[in-house]
This record gives C-alpha cells, structure tokens and sequence, in this order.
C-alpha cells in the first residue's frame, strides 16, 4: 500500500526496526573489518560512524517509546487527544528526517514516501490552533523566561521598546563617545 | 493582554493545567515547583541584574534553599533553574555533585565526617575529574594516589601537564575541598580509577594547602559565573580515611579490596546525565515558548493579496521549524522523567547489592544525554532563527539560552563518546543474542535481529 498506518504502536515498532537494523549493521561492519584481518580496535574504530548511528537510532526508538507509554498512561481525553497529536509528530517527522534509514530496513516503500510528508503537513496543521496552549502548559513564569519575545501577554513591542530605552547607551542623550572621538574627527576632515 | 495571543487561548481544546501536572508528575509536584519559583521570585537578592557575578547572590541562594527544606534532587535543580535560569553558579558542582558523591560513595563514618560541614558549606566541594589532556576516556587520566602503608596516607600527584585536573565548576576560587578521581595504586599495582576527598584551602584562611596548586582556566563562551577551576597536585598527602570507600576499600596494610562493579564510581555521573536530560527538554521548552509566543503576534506578508498580514504562526514553513521541537520538547521531559525514576529504583536495587540493570542505565544515561543535549542546542538555533532579526537580540534570551547550554553537549561526557558508550552495551548485547540468550529490559527488540532476515533493497 502507499499509504502509511498511522497508529503510534506501528511507528514506534518501525523505530524498532530501524534501531535493530543499524545495531545489526554497525555489528556486521566491525566483523568485516575482522575479516579483513583488521584486529578488533581497529575494526571498531573503523566502524565508528556505524555505531554512532545505531546508538542514535536506538535513543531515537527509546525517546519515542516513551512518549507513546506517556501518551498511553492519560486519561484526560482532551490531553490525551492532543498529546498523541504530538507523539505522531514527533514520530513522523523523524521519518522524515531519516527516510533513508526506513526505506534500508525495508519498512517503507518508496510509494509510501510521499505520504510521510503528506502526513507531516497534516499533523502540523493539527497542531496549529493548540500551540501556544502547549506552550502555555510549560508554565515558564515570565520572570524566570526573561525573554521580550516570550511574554505570556504578547505585549512584544511595547516590551521591546521599553527593553532598548533602558539600554546602558541611552543613559545621556548624547554619549561622550561623540565628544572624545567622532567631534574631533569630523573637525579634521 | 496582546489581542492575537489572547484569541489563541480563547479557542483551548483542553485543560492546560492537567498537562501541567502530568508534565510535573501530579498536581502536588507543580504546586511545589511554583511555591519554590514564588520564593525565588519574591526574594529580591536572588533574582537581580544577569550579568550580576554568581558570588555575590550565594548567601540568599543558600539560606533560602535550607529555610524552605528544598534538599530533593530534583527540586534543587528546579530552585537552581529559577535563581539562575542555567546561567550556573559557583555552587552548581558542590549541589549537584559532591554532595550526591558523599550520599553515594561515602561509608557512615565519612558522611559523619563530611557531611554536616558540606551541608553548612563549612566545606565547599567540587569534583575533579577531567584533566587537561583527558576527558571522557576514564582509564586515560593520569593523576596518581599511591598509598603509604607506613603513614597511612595517600600521596596525590599530578605527574604530568596533562595530568593537571582542568574543567571543574567551582574549583578555582570557591571550593576548599574536591573529590578527585585519581588512579590508585597500593602494593605495587595499580587498581584504576577511584575517588578521593582532597583539602585544597585552608578553611580559615581560604589560602591553597601545600602542594595545591590551584585557580581560575580564565574566560570561557558563557557561565561567566562559575569559576571552572585548574588544580595541579604536588605529592599531597591525605589520610586513608580520605578514599571514598563504600563500594571499594584500601586496608591499613594496603591490601585492595574491589567494588561489586567499576561502575560504581561513576554513579553520580549517571546521575548528572539522566537530570541532562530533563533539561535539554526544559530548555527546548523555554524556547519553543518563546518562538510560538512571538510568531502568534508577529504578523509578515501576505499570503492572499491584499489581504491584511497574517500571524506567522500561520506560514507552513514556520509550523514546520517549530512544531516538531515542540513535539521534542514534550519528548524529551517525559524522557527526562523516566530517567529520573529509573535512576531512583535502579539505585535502589543498587543499594540492595543488585548491580544486574546498572550496565542498561549506564548506556541508556550515556546515549539519551547526548542525543537529546545535541537535539537541543541544534533546536535552541532554529527557535532564534524562526524569530527573524529579533531573535538575535538579547531581549529575546535565545542567544543567552543558547550560550548556556551548549556546554551541555561536552561537559559529563563529549557526545560522540557518549554514544560510542551506548554503542558498545548495543554490540555487546547483539553478541549475546548471537549466542542464543535472550535478553530483557530495552534492548530486548534485538532478540527479533536473530531471527529475522535482512534483505537487500532493489535499487
């Protein structure tokens, strides 16, 4: 099919997978490096790029598993609801991001490509009307964020303005910088 | 109340506040973190100018900490968030280190000796384990304490430039004491890396001991008010008693007695990096708030013509920077709560002489550190360059968020190294599946490997 199944229990056993195949990968590159008559530091150190990879595929599959056990254990319905929203966002953009590593472990097929992004702009689109919700929830006070961009009240440029008054270069109208070096400059040209 | 941000909220689909709560692990949990981030925001000392040197907000942060009974983990390094929104303090190793070494490592007689002054700062400690010329590489570090069975002493050494402990937070000017991690050596042989407490100021004078040579590495890219410290040892002699010896012991006659696991040595470190991980997801939280908030009251362009300029929130390519770090973020601090829980009962077990689990925790802290601290401060760039030319202000905090945490990525462990960590427990435990065991807990998935075969693609 060219279409993808989207329930976060088949996308979370399609980490697996991945995860799986470059341990098995990484694995077999060092044996071939034996083979080769390589001893056993140097067929490691030749298959680094190998291992750095499986190990971020298998914190990729164990950071999405938790979250979807997350995701499983709330009963809130509008919670859940929009939690799992963000789970097969957080699902399907890695498979975007690593379609290459799906497509070697032979759990997506090239018709089904297509439909990753297809699926991405959905689930972004989905997301929409609840961010600032979600950003809500963080609960960032705004004197701990102290960002003028960041303010729960969204009052952005009255802030920002008030923050570049206050800037220590605006303390005198006029600085001494203009006396001591752009006067004199201007008086010898 | 800014009218597009208000209409954001006027349209909620559900109850913010349960969120909150499940994001702190109950209601009772956010009730205590926002009654610590009131006391730190109503204390005036405590929340001041941030440029204002870590020193000089210490006695507050200190008092108010033992006044309000703030002693669990996980609710210091929330008071610490608040009092320095990961800007750090001269304090950060001997809270977030040295004391947990002592609750870890140290016997009932050591804890009597150590820990009461700790807790009254009496002694002020850090923890040396990094050295000039080595870092993640444990077996590579050079110090040397070489038992005296004669006096019954330890004689630390830094025989090497190299060897020159280099890094600590805390080290050059405020600690008085260290936990050093040295490679011990008694009878002649050596027994590899263990930790020791080491007196490096006088505790009436301040003045470095005899033999500590001792200050400040000089400027660095950000936590200007941490004090990351040097400290060369010269032929400095401790007591015996000094050895961190819960797990393992040196006898007066200098026989070795070996800990149940290596490990053992650096639990607190797997401490460090499960909390690491918390906060990449705190972090990447503060700055999506920042991102989503401004993009909702930012009106660009036009994506009809003619019709007024729409929120930026709007654009799909805006949605596409932000919404799946958003989506990280959640990721990554229920990840964080995980590991904080797997922490507490795999110590447990710990505590109850079961080390079977400690092999997993080491690899999973190890790679969940530097795959969500390297997802973060790549995510910390895309939420500043998402708030256009703003972004670069420092009104908006990305550029100070960003400089805080990107030492994240190197410090408890360079990140490649982490990985290759992790790496090494995946081929280890593919080697067993290979050999007909099964295995348990989260490389259970590669029992599947065994059985299953892999295919070419057709290209």
């Amino acid at each position: 099919s060219s279409q993808l199944d989207l329930n976060l229990n088949t996308l979370v056993d399609l980490y697996e997978i991945r995860a799986a195949m470059l341990v098995e990968l990484a694995a077999q590159s060092i044996q071939q490096e034996s083979a080769r008559g390589k001893c056993q530091e140097d067929s490691w150190n030749n298959s680094t790029i190998d291992l750095v990879r499986a190990s971020d595929a298998h914190c990729h599959y164990m950071v999405l598993k938790m979250f979807r056990d997350k995701v499983d254990q709330i009963e809130d319905p509008g919670v859940h609801s929009v939690m799992s929203t963000l789970a097969h966002l957080y699902a399907i953009h890695g498979m975007g991001n690593f379609t290459g590593d799906f497509l070697q472990a032979g759990v997506l097929t090239g018709a089904q490509v297509p439909s990753v992004s297809k699926c991405l702009k959905g689930l972004l689109a989905e997301v929409r009307p609840s961010a600032v919700l979600l950003v809500d929830a963080f609960d960032h006070h705004d004197k701990m964020l102290n960002s003028v961009l960041g303010r729960h009240d969204g009052n952005v440029y009255e802030a920002m303005f008030e923050w570049a008054r206050s800037s220590p270069l605006n303390r005198t109208e006029v600085h001494e910088s203009f006396h001591k070096h752009l006067k004199p400059l201007q008086a010898k040209l | 109340m800014n009218p597009d941000i208000l209409r954001e909220r006027q349209n909620a689909t559900f109850d913010i506040e349960k969120l909150t709560n499940i994001l702190d692990g109950g209601a009772e949990r956010t009730n205590r973190r926002r009654e610590i981030r009131e006391l730190v925001g109503s204390c005036k000392g405590l929340l001041t100018n941030i440029l204002q040197r870590g020193h000089s907000r210490l006695p507050t942060m200190i008092l108010k900490l033992r006044e309000y009974g703030i002693s669990d983990p996980v609710e210091i390094n929330w008071y610490k968030s608040y009092v320095h929104r990961f800007r750090g303090n001269p304090l950060e190793i001997h809270l977030a280190m040295f004391l947990p070494t002592l609750l870890n490592q140290a016997t009932p007689e050591q804890m009597d000796r150590f820990f009461t002054p700790s807790w009254d700062l009496e002694i002020i400690g850090t923890y040396a384990q990094t050295e000039m010329g080595h870092g993640t590489h444990l077996r590579g570090l050079e110090t040397t304490a070489t038992f005296d069975p004669a006096t019954q002493e330890f004689v630390m050494h830094s025989p090497t430039v190299t060897s020159i402990k280099w890094w600590p937070g805390g080290l050059g000017k405020t600690s008085n004491h260290a936990i050093v991690l040295a490679q011990l050596y008694t009878q002649g042989k050596c027994h590899g890396l263990n930790a020791f407490i080491v007196p490096l100021r006088s505790m009436g004078t301040h003045m470095p001991l005899p033999g500590i040579v001792i200050g400040d590495i000089g400027p660095k890219f950000g936590f200007d008010a941490v004090d990351n410290g040097y400290l060369k040892l010269e032929h400095v002699r401790i007591p015996r008693e000094n050895m961190l010896m819960k797990y393992a012991q040196v006898k007066p006659d200098g026989s070795y007695v070996k800990p149940l696991s290596s490990k053992l040595t650096y639990g607190t470190m797997v401490f460090i990096r499960s909390l690491i991980v918390g906060n990449a997801g705190i972090v990447l939280s503060q700055c999506c708030t920042i991102a989503i908030r401004y993009s909702a009251v930012r009106h660009q362009s036009e994506i009809r013509a003619g019709e007024a300029e729409p929120q930026i929130l709007d654009y799909q390519t805006q949605q596409h920077k932000l919404f799946p770090l958003l989506a990280t973020a959640y990721a990554f601090l229920f990840a964080g709560q995980y590991m904080i829980d797997t922490y507490n009962r795999i110590s447990g077990d710990i505590n109850q002489g079961d080390l079977s689990e400690m092999p997993e925790l080491h690899a999973l802290s190890a790679g969940l550190k530097a795959f969500t601290t390297w997802t973060a401060n790549t995510g910390i760039e895309v939420c500043r360059m998402s708030c256009g030319g703003h972004g670069y202000s420092r009104s908006s905090a990305l550029p100070d968020i960003y400089v805080e945490f990107t030492p994240s990525c190197t410090y408890e462990g360079e990140n490649t190294v982490m990985m290759l960590q992790t790496a090494r427990f995946l081929m280890k435990s593919y080697r067993q599946v290979q050999a007909g065991q099964q295995l348990s807990g989260a490389v259970s998935y590669l029992n599947k490997v065994h059985h299953r075969v892999m295919a070419p693609q057709a290209v």
